[in-house]
Formats: structure tokens, C-alpha cells, sequence
């Protein structure tokens, strides 16, 4: 398990360190925000009130111990940049930045962020990449205009087998089928479709968006 | 291919907008910013300079006939709130919304939006679900606990064949093997790693850690 530290308690820096703390990671929050402090002051392992951009009280902290470090802040460009890079001159392996646009994610990468996110940006992408007339829950790029989707199994496949469902000529591959909480990883042709399944998918997004489109 | 309407064409909007057109799609964009307009104007099929809760416009617009329309507003919760009930009462079929927090969501959900989408939130938690040792570049989550992730083959295991670097014992599965635009289903046992490779794994998040930790 990693040590990690969240300076900028927003949406997205709340977001991570909550989840890295139930994956069993240590994670320490850092706000300038009182209220931000006490609302996460049960969730996460530590919380403090501190500005990101005080260097002292971030050595007092003992940033430079920590596996990775995450900046969740963009109202103010320069605070995610001077936290960015005193984070890595403290000698940080790794600094994880939200930028706010791609000028300010540039910066990030010129004062040494390992890795910039875009949330607005990315999400939009992946909301157009699993566009399709079936309700895809959620993607993963492959490459371009290949992808993976997961979706709840169609009304029109429910009862079917799975080798008479996906033809193979097709260009859709399923790689999982998930029933509840199992997983069952390259199912076989004679497993039959059931309410609930949920189908993880792989295919040019055209043909996955004819497979979807042929089962209406 | 479907016609969607994108009102808000913010970073978030933008990005849905732009793939979208990439994909074949017919995009109208509106925005009441002219300098976003002016912008956008050259790669989508149609962009307005309108205001998003003007209910006459929008029905001048032809917004009743669009498949989708998406909101990607959340500075000012009226405009997305009213954005998102004219257009399900114009019967826009599909009505997805960006959700500054989980009450604005909540609130989307209750006038109607088929699907509320919230970026920091979801960027957040999938960073965290892809937590690793290694720099998996992107992941879906399939149940919670499992998940699939993509990522460049560790130098670890280039040369090797794929049966000796992937022990069936160890409870990862490799679902697709991606070299350069080439994209290879189950790739059999005797495969060789190459450089450049991109893997793309399933397993148990903890079996996913085990195993990129064991390649150092
Ligand atoms: N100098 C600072 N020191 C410590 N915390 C700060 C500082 N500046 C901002 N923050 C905190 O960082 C958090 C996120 O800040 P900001 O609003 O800039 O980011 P954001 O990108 O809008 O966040 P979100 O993830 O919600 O989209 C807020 O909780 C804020 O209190
Ligand atoms: N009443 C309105 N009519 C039309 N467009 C509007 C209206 N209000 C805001 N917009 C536009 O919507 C876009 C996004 O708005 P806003 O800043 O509220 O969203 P945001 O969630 O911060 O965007 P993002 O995070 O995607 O960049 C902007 O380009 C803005 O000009």
C-alpha cells in the first residue's frame, strides 16, 4: 500500500482520496478550506488545514516522504503550479495535477507534474466514444475507434445462447460476462443470457454500434 | 448515425461536441458566448450563438427533432436545471446533464435528464481505481474490487513469451494484446512481448497490484 497526499480538496481531489483510503491506502488531505477540513476529517486517514503553496509547512508535513502527491486545484493557476512544483523539488516520486485547460497542463508538465488529468475534457471524450443507441455505462479506449464497453444485456438477448447472440463474423468480441459479483473471463458459446448481465464488450465502435442497433 | 444538440460548449461540452463530429455524428452546438461560437464554428456541423433557456429559440432551433441533447452547464444551476426541462418537454428523446455536485444531480434527475454525468467526481475515482505501482494509462471498472486496465508493457516482460509472463495461477487475464493500431482478442500463450506493446488486463485490483509489483 502506497502513501499518498491530496492537496486541494475539491470534487476530484475528494474523490481520490476517499476511494484510495477504502483500497486500504494511507492518505493525507491537505485544504485551506475549515469546513472542506472537518467535513473529510472522519474519511481520510489524515486531514490538515494548510496552504498548498507554504513550502514550510509542507517539509513540516513530510511531503517528501510520501509515494505520490496529487493537486487538485485550478481556480487559482498559480497555487496548482508552485504546489506542483515544490512537491518535486522536495523530491516526490510522483505528482499527479488536475489542470483547468491544455496551456495550464503544459505548465504542469514544464515544472515537473509525472501525470496531468483533464476531467471535463476526458469525460466528455468518453461520454462520445460509448455513443450509441444502447445504454453503454461505461468505456475504455483502445486504440482509435476501437473500444470496450460495458453494458446492461439487451431485452433482446436475454434467454439467448451466447454463440447464436454474438455471431462471430461480427466484429464484436465479449470478453467478460458478469453475473452479480462474478466474473467470469471468456465465457463459452453455450452460456445462456440472464436478466441482469451485465456484457463487457470489445469491436470497432462500428461494429459494436451495428451489433447494438441489430438487436432492436 | 443520430443528431445531438450540445448546449453549454464549455470544456466538458466541447469535448463531447468535437468526437461526436469525429464519429460521423450531426452536432449542433449552442453557446451564448460569441468568441465560443466564432471558435467552434469550423469543426462542428452546425454551432448558434443562443441562449440555453429560451424555450422560443430553441423550438426555432428544431431542438424537438434532435436524438440527444446534452447540458454542459453548471456555473449558473438554473440555466442547467431549465435547460434540461424545456427540452424534455420540447420530447427530446435523450437529455444527458453535467452535475456540478450530486444535489444539482439529484435535482437534473427529478426534471427529467436521462443521464447526469459528474467529471471531477468520476476522474477522481478512476484515477484512484487504477492505483497501481505501474502507469496504467486508463481503466474501466467492471464490479467494485475488479476492474480492467490498459497499460504499456512493463520492461520487465518484453521478450517473453506471454504463457511464461502471465502465470494462470495469478488471477490476471489478458483480455487484448495492442500493437501499434493492430488489436489482438485473446492473443494465444506462445505470443512474444515487444516494446511498444499495450496490454490490456482484468483481474482483481489486488491481483492486478500483486502482479505489477512482481515484474520490478
Ligand atoms: N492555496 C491553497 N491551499 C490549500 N487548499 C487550497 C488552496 N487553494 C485552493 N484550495 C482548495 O482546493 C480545493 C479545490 O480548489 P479549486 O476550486 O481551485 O479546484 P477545482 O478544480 O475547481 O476543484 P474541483 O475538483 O471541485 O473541480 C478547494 O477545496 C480549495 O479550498
Ligand atoms: N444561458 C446560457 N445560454 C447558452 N450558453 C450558456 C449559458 N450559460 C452558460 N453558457 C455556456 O456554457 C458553457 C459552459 O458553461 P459553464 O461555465 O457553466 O460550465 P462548466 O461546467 O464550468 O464548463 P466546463 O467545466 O465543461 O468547462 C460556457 O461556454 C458558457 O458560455
Amino acid at each position: 500500500k502506497q502513501q499518498v497526499a491530496v492537496i486541494g480538496l475539491g470534487r476530484f481531489g475528494t474523490a481520490v482520496a476517499r476511494e484510495l483510503v477504502k483500497a486500504g491506502h494511507e492518505v493525507l488531505g491537505i485544504d485551506h478550506n475549515l469546513d472542506v477540513v472537518q467535513e473529510l476529517s472522519a474519511d481520510l486517514s489524515h486531514v490538515v488545514q494548510a496552504d498548498a503553496i507554504d513550502q514550510d509547512t509542507l517539509q513540516r508535513l513530510g511531503i517528501e516522504d510520501f509515494d505520490t502527491v496529487i493537486v487538485g486545484i485550478t481556480e487559482v493557476l498559480e497555487t496548482s503550479i508552485l504546489a506542483t512544483l515544490i512537491a518535486k523539488r522536495l523530491g516526490v516520486p510522483r505528482v499527479i495535477a488536475k489542470a483547468r485547460n491544455e496551456l495550464h497542463g503544459e505548465i504542469l508538465e514544464r515544472v515537473g507534474a509525472d501525470r496531468v488529468v483533464y476531467p471535463e475534457r476526458d469525460t466528455g471524450m468518453r461520454l462520445a466514444h460509448a455513443w450509441s443507441s444502447m445504454d453503454i455505462t461505461d468505456s475504455l479506449d483502445v486504440v482509435e475507434g476501437y473500444i470496450i464497453s460495458r453494458v446492461m444485456v439487451p431485452e433482446g438477448l436475454v434467454g439467448r445462447r451466447l454463440d447464436e447472440a454474438l455471431r462471430a463474423d461480427e466484429g464484436v468480441s465479449l470478453l467478460l460476462l458478469v453475473r452479480g459479483a462474478h466474473v467470469i473471463v471468456y465465457p463459452s458459446g453455450d452460456e445462456v443470457l440472464a436478466t441482469e448481465d451485465v456484457l463487457v464488450l470489445a469491436g470497432q465502435t462500428e461494429a459494436l454500434e451495428r451489433f447494438f442497433s441489430g438487436i432492436r
